[in-house]
């Protein structure tokens, strides 16, 4: 039983939302061309279920736990949803359409961390 | 489709889901390539040619950045405090090479200009220029004998004296206006001016930072740079053309053809398009 209840806790846990990895290989899509550096990097993703109850770690809002709970009673409204709740920057040295080199810090490009909203 | 961001594996397999008509598929792949060029601030997708040189003081701005959080990581030599300063308020920092067929070379004993121009053309309006810097690439004169002096130990090192005394010096201009006869000089004013050792070869930075905001907020008209050397006492013959030619300001005082593209003069614009936070700041989670 205690076996059983490890491996769903196991099963559950991974179901939830959470943060993934997600490497971006510039080379992929043939911006390796014109990105100098870096040559690609760790962008993470977010996925998993918003289940109820929410749970503290599930860094949701108050809506969320409250959108949640209708929807454990009423099941055409949806459940809350797993996405980014802190991004961070990155830095990228690249070639522009004229030949010039540009060093440009970008906004929001990296998860840093996920949560039901 | 292939000059775009999107590459055309993702665009077939996107019209082959089936969900939208072809027509609506590519309006909708269209519209999200206009995204991403604006994300980038880019107007087509880049195709450098093999040409296109990557200057190694971006390099080096760009590895001071990625390993900002690490502390026994120590400021690129290249690097001034200035730059370090400019950085830390800009989250665009741009580099440009002069044109050259506009340049205008003058050499009178003594005295050497050189007019420089930039295209700032492509800098967008909306990005607000906080700070620039010309760097000019100074080669040790050979020949300079030396003499070692009470300063730290990285002068005393390389400290030399020539006849000259073993010093230079650089003042750049703003070009302002044209000359006001054909063979008269045209109307400048100081930017920065040094005083440098001879002995050393280094990049020299210096703060034209007044002249590239006016020219790009539109204030003034970019008429260029001078930048003038000044060689005290130079010899004559054979030797004072050496003197003459350590700045690496044109291609013809360069002597090795292959190491100009690294060596000759760099405008770096450093900016901020209101978006986001600078290139260098610190963030603790890095």
């Amino acid at each position: 039983a205690a076996g059983h209840r490890k491996q769903r806790k196991k099963h559950q846990h991974k179901a939830n939302c959470r943060r993934h990895a997600l490497y971006v290989d510039f080379s992929d899509v043939g911006w390796n061309e014109w990105i100098v550096a870096p040559p690609g990097y760790h962008a993470f993703y977010c996925h998993g279920e918003c289940p109820f109850p929410l749970a503290d770690h599930l860094n949701s809002t108050n809506h969320a736990i409250v959108q949640t709970l209708v929807n454990s009673v009423n099941s055409n409204i949806p459940r809350a949803c797993c996405v980014p709740t802190e991004l961070s920057p990155i830095s990228l040295l690249y070639l522009d359409e004229y030949e010039k080199v540009i060093l440009k810090n970008y906004q929001d490009m990296v998860v840093e961390g996920c949560g039901c909203r | 489709g292939a000059a775009g961001l999107i590459p055309e594996v993702g665009r077939r397999k996107y019209s082959e889901s089936g969900k939208q008509s072809p027509e609506q598929s590519e309006n909708f792949l269209n519209e999200f390539e206009l995204r991403l060029l604006n994300m980038f601030g880019l107007k087509r997708r880049p195709n450098p040619s093999r040409q296109a040189v990557v200057p190694q003081y971006m390099v080096d701005l760009y590895r001071m950045h990625s390993l900002n959080g690490d502390h026994s990581t120590k400021r690129p030599r290249s690097m001034g405090r200035h730059a370090e300063r400019a950085a830390s308020k800009a989250n665009t920092i741009r580099s440009f090479h002069h044109e050259e067929s506009m340049e205008a070379l003058a050499s009178l004993k003594g005295r050497t200009t050189q007019q420089f121009f930039f295209n700032l053309t492509s800098i967008p309006g909306e990005e607000l220029i906080t700070s620039a810097e010309l760097r000019v690439y100074r080669d040790q004169v050979l020949g300079a004998t030396a003499a070692p002096t009470s300063n730290t130990s990285q002068n005393s090192s390389n400290s030399s004296r020539t006849s000259s005394g073993g010093f230079h010096r650089i003042n750049v201009y703003e070009v302002f206006g044209a000359p006001a006869s054909p063979s008269g000089e045209p109307l400048t004013r100081l930017l920065d001016t040094r005083l440098v050792q001879d002995s050393l070869s280094r990049w020299e930075s210096f703060d034209v930072s007044p002249a590239v905001s006016q020219w790009t907020s539109g204030g003034r008209h970019n008429h260029g740079f001078l930048v003038e050397m000044l060689h005290p006492d130079t010899l004559e013959g054979e030797e004072g053309q050496r003197q003459r030619r350590h700045v690496r300001v044109s291609r013809s005082l360069h002597g090795d053809q292959d190491s100009w593209p690294q060596a000759r003069p760099l405008l770096v614009t450093y900016g901020h398009d209101r978006q986001g936070n600078a290139v260098l700041h610190r963030d603790k989670r890095q």
